[in-house]
């Protein structure tokens, strides 16, 4: 079968997107002292054939991407996924009223890729 | 019912955090609560341009491993006037609720920190400060110093500004973390170069040589716990 090569314009390309958090949103502003909110990211976009260095691309999702442009109806593309994040700090009040700092790992993303 | 589809993926997420569910409002705390000057300045050094190069589960300040800094209240009551060992001293139990750190945590350290907030009315003074491990509860009538063990005598200057003291309590802290186990401190203040009759300020209902500050307690005490989730504290990454 010949592959099925779909347009895909730059802006839909996997890559990280700014996503910020008010932790007024989800109703937490009342107990976390601080950040009040920070920014978190996320990752969306298509992970097309033939993928690119820039996005990141395993093996795998190098020979997904070939096998879904050969059949796109069996086979989705790989998924756009965080493949670096970094860590935050917060701090609040506990249940105890003692005051915490505590560092969070895996709350930015800072990069994605096709996976 | 949107808030109720949100709180259960709420609850895991705050779960992962290692909370049991959303603390209490921060306005609902005690009043005179604060937040410590150096808890905000280790904060503001994870945010800044440096940061990076940082262990996230490294304190430097105390120069251990761990990814939670908690300064943990004193729940123990001041027993203001006469000590049952010491008739010119003031005695405060100090009692610190460790059943807050889950049983993954490692403690890495326990630092007690007592401020005393004194304003001076004439000169300097120093106080003698005894801090007792309590080992049992004691019946009442039996020997007070039974039942307890020092771990601390020293002399502090008492100056125009809050004077403080630091006491690494690690290995006890992680005992008090068995259940049962846990009968608290006791702390001993004696004014040194003070008159019998200047003393009398720490029995109720005198004049006050050493006049407490009006709106702090007179001895204030918080434990420093610094502990290390290692299912939050993988190695090899760096921070933000």
């Amino acid at each position: 079968r010949s592959a099925v090569h779909l347009p895909v314009t730059p802006s839909n390309v996997c890559k990280a997107r700014r996503l910020y958090i008010d932790f007024k949103d989800v109703g937490w502003q009342d107990w976390i002292i601080a950040p009040q909110g920070y920014m978190a990211n996320y990752c969306h976009g298509e992970c097309p054939f033939p993928l690119s260095e820039s996005l990141n691309g395993t093996n795998h999702a190098i020979l997904q991407t070939l096998v879904h442009s050969l059949d796109p109806h069996g086979t989705p593309q790989p998924c756009c996924v965080p493949i670096h994040l970094s860590p935050i700090s917060m701090l609040y009040y506990d249940n105890n009223d003692n005051v915490v700092l505590r560092h969070y790992q895996d709350m930015v993303v800072d990069e994605c890729g096709c996976r | 019912s949107r808030v109720e589809e949100a709180k259960s993926p709420e609850r895991l997420f705050l779960g992962s955090l290692g909370l049991s569910g959303r603390p209490r409002p921060a306005g609902s705390q005690q009043p005179g609560r604060h937040v410590p000057s150096a808890l905000w300045r280790m904060f503001r050094r994870s945010e800044g341009d440096h940061a990076e190069e940082s262990d996230p589960c490294t304190v430097s300040e105390y120069g251990v491993r761990g990814n939670i800094i908690r300064y943990v209240q004193d729940q123990g009551r001041l027993v203001s006037g006469w000590s049952s060992s010491c008739r010119a001293c003031l005695e405060k139990q100090l009692y610190f609720n460790m059943s807050v750190l889950q049983p993954v945590e490692l403690l890495s350290l326990a630092q007690l920190e007592i401020t005393f907030h004194w304003k001076l009315l004439q000169g300097p003074r120093a106080l003698s400060v005894s801090l007792y491990q309590v080992i049992r509860a004691t019946l009442r009538g039996a020997d007070p110093q039974a039942g307890r063990r020092l771990l601390l005598s020293q002399s502090v200057r008492l100056q125009h500004e809050p004077t403080s003291v630091a006491v690494d309590l690690t290995a006890l802290a992680e005992g008090w973390r068995k259940p049962g186990r846990n009968y608290g401190l006791l702390l001993e203040l004696l004014p040194l170069d003070a008159e019998p009759e200047e003393l009398l300020p720490f029995h109720p209902g005198n004049s006050l040589p050493l006049e407490p500050a009006s709106a702090l307690p007179l001895v204030q005490a918080s434990l420093v716990a610094v502990s290390l989730n290692p299912h939050q504290c993988r190695s090899g990454r760096r921070r933000r």
